[in-house]
């Protein structure tokens, strides 16, 4: 049975996509089978793990438009391979603003991620959904299709605002279509010791929220933003950075509760 | 006649609002009347500006549901005023995530800010729009209404491959709705002296949009964060700190270009 984890946050720049890109490889650094979906019509988790667009055969975009059943193949055609052996992609594969328009009216399938976990959860250990910075249909059937959710932090005072918002639509995807969603962690992100914004961010955060703030933070490291240049996580990038070092614990306190529950 | 002017990019956390904040506020310095509107439901510039909810009468929600005409009055009445005399901000008054989708039903009427600018013209020199990480229709009529935008672009392999994406929506905007449209320039921020991502972003930029690139541009700058945690503009909060130099030259920049003109 697969683990289903949102990264989201609707506040932009927080290290959504380079969460998702580098704890999915760090699973499947650790033996894993990992499996990344995309839906964010950037491409930035396509584009950070290294696909071309001509590479790309079938995607996120094809699932939500297939008019017939979610069959095997048609599944396994969306599934890319990356240059990790445990790590795969289901590409966003939206080139054209019309493509967009028309991915945000289909998203309102808002089950659409739901059907396909039923194929995925036989072949996948953990699969992790990189969002866009926005709360529409696309963020919402995450969600629905989710065990647990991860919002990054990054350090700073409109993040701190913006985490208010994202509690209220949480609480009301709970209440509705999918009341097992659990807040898997507040992730502190980009943080740099010893500057004021970056201790005034990580004191309220633990103040307000608790036990929900993981206690690993994820520091700023040159070699994550290196890493994306070259298409590659950055565990394969370079594996004795600080960065490599922060997502592998994170992946390691992550499997660890799973395996208590 | 007012210049209006648009700071956009899907790319999240690229510096938008911080420019939108800080340019306001250096044309502001400069004597300038400005006006900063807030189309991004997070609200982000105006809680950058100090706003308080409780201090809120009406705003950019009220504009797009307001049934009957945009009379003085009522466009007064979004107005409000911050820390700085020339500067006043409409804010996005957006508080539930209810109204945050009502708000992007009613942003499909596209001419909306086209027409409270024939009020704001006589009012102020500059107006400046903050839009949203995504590219629907809040940013589509905010570039419908613009004379100009500015791409804020941070140091990254993710911005620079997002950029070739918005271009693609200006120059649709430019066929059809406001073929007046004008890029001010790309703006680049966030920037680290020395640091390789940095460095390559700045080169391949330069290259590929030659003159169309700022000189000017944007260090990270401790100072603009921690000004955001005191709800003030750079200048007023710390008025001998490189961001506050960057973007004062950068609103004298523009003037200067708007005088030859
Ligand atoms: N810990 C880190 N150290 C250094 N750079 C980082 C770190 N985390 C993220 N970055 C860089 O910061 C920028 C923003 O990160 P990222 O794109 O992952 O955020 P995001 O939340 O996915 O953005 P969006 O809202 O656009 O989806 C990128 O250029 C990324 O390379
Ligand atoms: N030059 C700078 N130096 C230091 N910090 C900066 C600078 N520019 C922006 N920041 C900080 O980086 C973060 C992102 O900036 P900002 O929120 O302005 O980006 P944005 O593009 O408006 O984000 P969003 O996509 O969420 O609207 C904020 O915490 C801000 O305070
Ligand atoms: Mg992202
Ligand atoms: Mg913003």
């Amino acid at each position: 049975m697969a683990k289903v984890i949102s990264i989201a946050n609707p506040k932009g720049g927080v290290g959504k996509t380079t969460t998702a890109i580098n704890l999915g490889a760090s699973f499947a650094y650790a033996g894993y089978k990992t499996l990344v979906i995309d839906i964010d019509p950037s491409g930035a988790a396509s584009i950070g793990l290294g696909l071309n667009k001509e590479e790309i055969r079938q995607g996120v975009y094809d699932i939500y438009k297939r008019q017939d059943g979610l069959d095997v193949d048609f599944i396994e055609d969306c599934i890319h391979s990356t240059s990790m052996d445990n790590l795969h992609i289901i590409p966003c594969n939206v080139w054209a603003s019309e493509q967009e328009e028309e991915l945000f009216l289909m998203a309102s399938k808002l089950a659409r991620l739901r059907l396909i976990r039923n194929y995925l959860n036989k072949k996948y250990h953990y699969i992790i959904i990189d969002c866009p910075p926005f709360v529409g249909n696309l963020t919402v059937g995450a969600l629905a299709a989710s065990d647990s959710i991860i919002i990054p932090l990054q350090c700073g005072y409109l993040s701190l605002k913006a985490l208010n918002r994202l509690m209220k639509v949480i609480r009301k995807i709970q209440d509705g279509m999918n009341y097992g969603l659990k807040i898997e962690g507040i992730l502190i992100t980009l943080y740099e010791y010893g500057t004021n914004v970056c201790i005034k961010t990580e004191n309220e955060a633990r103040m307000v929220f608790k036990e929900m703030v993981f206690d690993i933070k994820i520091p700023k490291n040159v070699k994550l933003g290196e890493a994306v240049f070259n298409g590659k996580p950055v565990v394969l990038y370079d594996s004795k950075s600080v960065g490599t070092k922060a997502y592998l614990q994170l992946a390691a306190e992550i499997v660890e509760r799973d395996q208590v529950l």
